[in-house]
């Protein structure tokens, strides 16, 4: 039995000949900083469920993926951070949704988990459990990136297309018309 | 979206995921994500599971919860579990994307039916490895 942790930044049309070699450089260094974050967790006999907690709080950071900062804009120009957690052990869990003053969302999920009897909790409420639980609270625009922004105005402009976090950002390099999500190359 | 699966020295599995949505979405739309069993499943006698892709295709199959069915009652080893939900079940749906999982035996398994996924693993001990592309 090796202690391990497996990260993801989300997945969408990623093809090499769309992504500049710095901007490809810097998701791989983000990457490569958080799992071993993780790894320093899990070596220091830290449990899966803080490793998981730190992984995920650090990708809410970093702005070139889609949670937290740098997270994408719904239709009305808003955003809406979900986030979910699950200790194996105890099957315990711990989720919240529709957020957008919470500035880390697995923060609260994980404290949903901790701290309350329940397993959900949605928009306003789950603010309100945060603020209660102290939480770090920050205003909306917090999340917000130029980048995000113009694949938000780009979708609208064609077709009002709904996008996956990085089918966005190749709509965003080529200049083009919204990709099909649809599109798959597996 | 971004997820995490780990597997710890006592042997304790626990999963996370965390997204913004998707660009454009609907006031008021939730995906997979926040849904325990769609995008997010940690269960210590089987396997911690993160998702990410079309949301409603992952909640549809209830996919991260399928993967440890699969290997709960079909007896079925967590790459073959794992491939099942993303390149069958979610693909027959129309659904994109991936997920990331590591059973109680730290075995791991990152499938994903799009163009890529970003994505990394480490073994305490060993190098961390990071992928973008098939």
């Amino acid at each position: 039995m090796k202690p391990v942790i497996v990260i993801h930044g989300g997945a969408g049309a990623l093809s090499r000949t769309a992504m500049d070699s710095e901007k490809e450089q810097r998701y791989r260094a983000a990457l490569q900083a958080i799992v071993t974050r993780g790894q320093e967790i899990l070596a220091a006999n830290g449990s899966a469920l803080d490793a998981v907690t730190e992984a995920v709080r650090l990708l809410e950071e970093c702005p070139l993926f889609n949670a937290g900062k740098g997270a994408v804009f719904t239709h009305r120009g808003t955003h809406e951070l979900d986030a979910s957690i699950m200790d194996g052990r105890s099957l315990d869990a711990g989720a919240i949704a529709g957020v957008n003053h919470i500035r880390n969302p697995i923060l609260a999920a994980r404290t949903v988990l901790e701290r309350s009897p329940h397993v959900m909790f949605t928009a306003e409420g789950a603010e309100t459990f945060a603020r209660e639980q102290g939480l770090e609270m920050v205003e909306p625009d917090f999340f917000s990136t130029d980048e995000r922004y113009q694949q938000l105005l780009k979708a609208q402009a064609g077709n009002d297309k709904i996008l996956l976090d990085h089918d966005g950002e190749r709509q965003t390099q080529q200049g083009a018309d919204p990709l099909d999500p649809d599109r798959k190359f597996g | 979206t971004v997820g995490a699966v780990a597997l710890d020295a006592a042997g304790n599995l626990a999963a996370a995921t965390s997204t913004g949505g998707m660009t454009n979405k609907r006031a008021g739309r939730v995906g997979d994500s926040p849904i325990i069993g769609a995008g997010c499943y940690a269960n210590n006698r089987t396997v911690a599971v993160s998702c990410t892709g079309t949301g409603e295709v992952f909640m549809r199959t209830v996919a991260a919860y399928d993967v440890s069915a699969l290997m709960e009652y079909a007896n079925l080893p967590l790459s073959q579990a794992a491939d099942k939900v993303v390149m069958e079940k979610v693909l027959a749906l129309g659904g994109s994307g991936g997920l990331i999982a590591v059973d109680h035996q730290g075995n791991i398994a990152l499938p994903f039916n799009s163009e890529g996924m970003y994505r990394g693993y480490g073994y305490v001990g060993k190098e961390a490895v990071v992928g973008i592309y098939r």
